[in-house]
């Protein structure tokens, strides 16, 4: 049974697709199957960082076992004129891209930030739901709004109901299980700043009202994103033909972030 | 004549709101009428962080003198069925607002992270387009695709290509007048990395292709996100009745960046 990571946001650069692809590596490496679905059908990001690496490998001549690839399958979007249509045909073509990637011990779902059918579709279907925000009440605001008066939480925001909807949604469809719903911080700053504090205390409290759990985070490293050009992450560096790793703090602490926050996914192992 | 500059980047959290917000503030430091636009119609950033300003001087009893407010009007956003029927809503509702906005010296209006009708409208009708981008290739990507085998710039891509239509629909609308398109380096890090001189040589060879000039920026600084809970930026700490700033080097650089990067604007001056 294909365990399913959406990675959402609705709030734009908040780090889903940095989070989808050191994911998708992470599995790959611990040695499972691994499927990816890049729902961003116009930028598309994910779907070029997949193809750089492809790209990579082929001009570099470095092969599968040293730049391991995920199952990677075209979205199942709609273009047809009538809203209600498209919706029909992106619901029984989401279904049967499911199937597709039966043979997939987990599927990660990257999702535009922007709230489309195709990513309700997704959240509604998740097993895990992972939310990178950066650490910033612009970004909070998206997950519920504060009172500026009293500083209190006054309701959950747009992302937080398109949650809200997806459990819905799966609980009418009688799915069992629920969905574990992990927010990472990401790209935070390397002094314990009063914002951080701040931002983290109003986590902790929605946290328990919305339902989610914190997960631990990236902090604002170039090494995230340097090597898109190329398709790599830092896990790849040092494998073979593959340049290695300088041995700076930062890669060495980034490794820690990553290891530490797929641990703190508590996925399935899927090996027994 | 309002002068109309527009935030725009299609590309999610590379900064629009953050500069719109300092922008405006900025101008209306500098003596002027500024009116906003904020045409992110669902996630409503640049709304919210003057809903805040306002409700914030209010509850501190701080007048309009030393917190002052631009002239904020609701998106003539249609929400008719037919797609055809709400952009001719929408078209004739942009056209009536901006003379709306005609007693304004400036008129900055915030876009959205995403492709809409109405920010292709505000692209139209632009005499600045101010891009913020973070230092990435993933923001890049948006701009222009690049041979991961030569590096070199193979192509405009989605976002260039919506500023290069909305000089082809200013000019067919026989509009004088150029637009003056400046991308800005947004979250900066401190370090002259690689990734760094990377990017930006990658941005003087576009620019000359594509015709951005590139504008000085904003580096990584929490206080050009902290203060959204109440409203306010950096340049307003220290008025009448607002708490001062802090006399750190963060404080002090912010302030250089944020009054370079408005002389960098080349912007009319509207006083004479
Ligand atoms: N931890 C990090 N350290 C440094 N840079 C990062 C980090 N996480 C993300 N970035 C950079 O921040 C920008 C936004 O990240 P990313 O594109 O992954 O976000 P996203 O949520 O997928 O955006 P979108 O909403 O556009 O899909 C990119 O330029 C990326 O390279
Ligand atoms: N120079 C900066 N230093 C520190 N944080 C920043 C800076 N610029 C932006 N941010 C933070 O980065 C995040 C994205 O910025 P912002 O919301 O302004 O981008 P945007 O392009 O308007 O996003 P969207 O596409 O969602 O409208 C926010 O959390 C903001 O507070
Ligand atoms: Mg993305
Ligand atoms: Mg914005």
């Amino acid at each position: 049974e294909t365990h399913v990571i959406v990675i959402g946001n609705e709030k734009g650069g908040s780090g889903k697709t940095t989070a989808a692809m050191h994911l998708i590596v992470s599995l790959m490496k611990a040695g499972y199957e691994v499927g990816a679905l890049d729902l961003d059908i116009r930028q598309k990001s994910l779907s070029r960082y997949l193809e750089n690496r492809v790209k990579w490998a082929i001009q570099n001549e470095v092969d599968q076992a040293a730049l391991p690839v995920p199952l990677i399958l075209p979205p199942p979007f709609s273009k047809l004129d009538s809203r209600e249509q498209a919706y029909a045909a992106e619901t029984k073509g989401f279904q049967d891209i499911l199937m597709k990637f039966a043979r997939c011990d987990f599927l990660v779902i990257d999702c535009p930030g922007a709230d489309t059918h195709l990513s309700r579709l997704a959240h509604a279907h998740a097993d895990t739901i992972v939310t990178p925000m950066n650490d910033s009440f612009v970004d909070f605001d998206l997950l519920a709004r504060i009172d500026s008066q009293t500083g209190e939480i006054e309701g959950p925001s747009l992302y937080a109901e398109m949650v809200w909807e997806a459990r819905q949604t799966r609980a009418r469809a009688g799915i069992m299980g629920g969905i574990d719903w992990v927010v990472m911080r990401n790209r935070m700053g390397a002094v314990n700043a009063n914002n951080k504090k701040r931002v983290g205390k109003m986590l902790d409290q929605l946290s328990k009202r919305i339902g989610f759990r914190l997960s631990k985070g990236f902090g604002e490293r170039v090494i995230y994103r340097e090597l898109f050009p190329m398709g790599l992450t830092l896990l790849d560096l040092g494998a073979e033909g593959v340049p290695k790793s300088m041995t700076s703090m930062s890669h060495v602490t980034a490794r820690f972030e990553i290891r530490t926050f797929l641990a703190s996914l508590n996925l399935p192992d899927k090996r027994g």
